[in-house]
């Protein structure tokens, strides 16, 4: 319960990186602009945008952003 | 194969964006 809580902090903190204009979604432009900031390419920026954005409407909500935060940490846990 | 190195499947890209994103927090006070 404890590290759930620190999961959706940590998953909020990083939701508003990408939200720089606080829409309360991430666009693809958003996540475009993250490759100034991130050791990331563009195309590797799209393909995390397109994992996360599982209903496919074009936009990460905080859900979205948090339900693949969440499952990136399983994941770490499993390896 | 590839596929096989890191950052090719979703999973690795994920890991990678996300793992950037924890450094960037750590990184910075």
């Amino acid at each position: 319960p404890e590290q759930q809580l620190a999961m959706l902090g940590k998953a909020h903190e990083f939701f508003q990186i990408c939200d720089v204009e606080s829409k309360g979604f991430i666009t693809r432009g958003d996540m475009q602009r993250l490759h100034n900031e991130l050791p990331l390419s563009l195309e590797e920026l799209e393909k995390v945008f397109d994992t996360l954005d599982t209903d496919g409407n074009g936009s990460l909500s905080p859900e979205e952003f948090s339900t693949g935060f969440s499952q990136f940490l399983a994941e770490q846990k499993v390896s | 194969d590839p596929n096989m190195k890191a950052g090719a499947t979703s999973e690795g890209v994920l890991a990678n964006f996300f793992n950037s994103l924890l450094s960037k927090k750590t990184g910075s006070p």
